[in-house]
């Protein structure tokens, strides 16, 4: 079974899906094969590999619905050993769709219970900015949740909501799940990042990440070019950092 | 009846809440009385005012429902003539509940013919990161649609995306809906927001307002303080450039 990591928090723009595609590449690097799966009727996972979403005959909609396998809907992406299950048209009703199943929370875990997945090391799953049932099914696949978390006001507040999210699938559907805050987008232009920073090292201590991702435009300008950030520009900020998040986290991967 | 404008993008962490709140505090220096509702059930425009969500007793849910009419809902803000609609708990689940409800999309175009909203000259709608039934409420509802814009690839891409949504909801249940889309955090350093603010000027002509909306840390701080950046901190770039668009948007609001 591999090693499942959701990348979720509700609010939105803090790098959710930078870091589902910094944290893969970096990952495979590391000799880990890598699947990603995109959850986001946006699709900006898909279209950060280079694919067009609107092109996608699958998403993982086919496959919480059980109307395809797996090894159906993944795909090759640009870069050896990563991965990807895409993000298509499907994905835009699929949220309310799951609702009407009985247990639906469950969908996804049963998904990667299949023998296809059994070839990854490392299953990522990129979230939308909601608390619907796309994310449920996420949390209860999950072993770790990564939280993106900017060093502003409303990211920080956001994140009383997560943790209560977190109590109540530990509760009803996975007893187990981890979690652990990553501070993205930090700037260090001025003080305002460098001052909640440091009320964010007092008030979570170990729960957050010691990798700090920083600003680098060359993460912009990645996604622009439909490559990960450790290929597109290999000795950025941004690409040592995610390698540096991937090594941090390796101890997890591997142990389980 | 007041003018009613919604600022929604999909994308999430491009302003929407933030622009919100700027354009409310200028109208209101320009002497016309405002209301903002907020459809988030993150509840960050009602945060922004210094209100806490968990304390709040009511809020649209309940005048959706048809339980509360809008008079017992509203309230004052910190800001002399800008009243809020908070957002509440009961927000988290009125997204999938209205989907049960006959011609849901057209709830809070009802609400807002309500006497009580007549004291108003403009109601701004602030909308959660996603395309659900607060969405196409607030759409539906509206007389201008403000779509906040980064100048960096996901939310540019976003863009076919809410044009397809503006093309549909003009089709059903709003045929006189305009739009306009407003460049926010711009960062002025490097030239990664320049060359894409240049594509967008090329490719988007007049839908481009004239007001561009830089990064301005003000911004941040003044959420953490709980005031519109106006009040906190009325000489920055970022209350210029907010009461430059409230101009610039003038002319519409007081020709209806
Ligand atoms: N470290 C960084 N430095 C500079 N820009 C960044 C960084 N991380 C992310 N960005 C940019 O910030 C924006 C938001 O990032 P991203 O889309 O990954 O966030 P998200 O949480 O996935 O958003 P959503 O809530 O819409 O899913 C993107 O335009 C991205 O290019
Ligand atoms: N012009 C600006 N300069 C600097 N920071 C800004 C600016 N505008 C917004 N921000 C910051 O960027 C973050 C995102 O802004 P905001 O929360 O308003 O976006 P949103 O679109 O409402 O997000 P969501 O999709 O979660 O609703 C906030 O932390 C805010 O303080
Ligand atoms: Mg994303
Ligand atoms: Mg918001």
């Amino acid at each position: 079974m591999p090693y499942v990591i959701a990348i979720c928090h509700q609010k939105g723009g803090v790098a959710k899906t930078t870091t589902t595609l910094g944290l893969g590449a970096s990952f495979v690097e590391l000799h880990s094969e890598t699947l990603m799966i995109d959850l986001d009727p946006q699709a900006n996972l898909t279209s950060s590999v280079g694919l067009d979403s609107n092109e996608m005959e699958h998403s993982i909609a086919e496959a919480l619905l059980g109307e395809a396998d797996l090894a159906a809907v993944r795909m090759e992406s640009s870069v050896p050993g990563l991965d990807i299950v895409p993000s298509s048209a499907s994905m835009l009703t699929i949220g309310r769709q799951l609702y009407q199943l009985p247990e639906f929370e469950y969908l996804l875990r049963k998904v990667l219970a299949e023998p296809a997945v059994h070839d990854y090391e490392l299953v990522l799953l990129d979230c939308p900015p909601s608390v619907g049932s796309l994310t449920l099914n996420a949390l209860t696949a999950a072993d770790l949740l990564i939280i993106p978390t900017q060093c502003e006001y409303f990211s920080i507040q956001a994140l009383a909501d997560m943790f209560e999210l977190v109590r109540l699938i530990r509760d009803r559907t996975n007893p187990s799940l981890m979690y652990r805050l990553l501070v993205t987008m930090f700037d260090g232009r001025g003080t305002f990042h460098t001052r909640m920073l440091e009320r964010m090292r007092e008030y979570f201590k170990d729960g957050l990440l010691q990798t700090i991702i920083g600003f680098d435009t060359k993460l912009r300008e990645s996604q622009l070019a439909g490559q990960p950030v450790t290929v597109h520009a290999p000795s950025s900020r941004g690409a040592q950092q995610y390698r540096q998040l991937a090594e941090e986290l390796k101890i997890h991967v591997t142990n389980q």
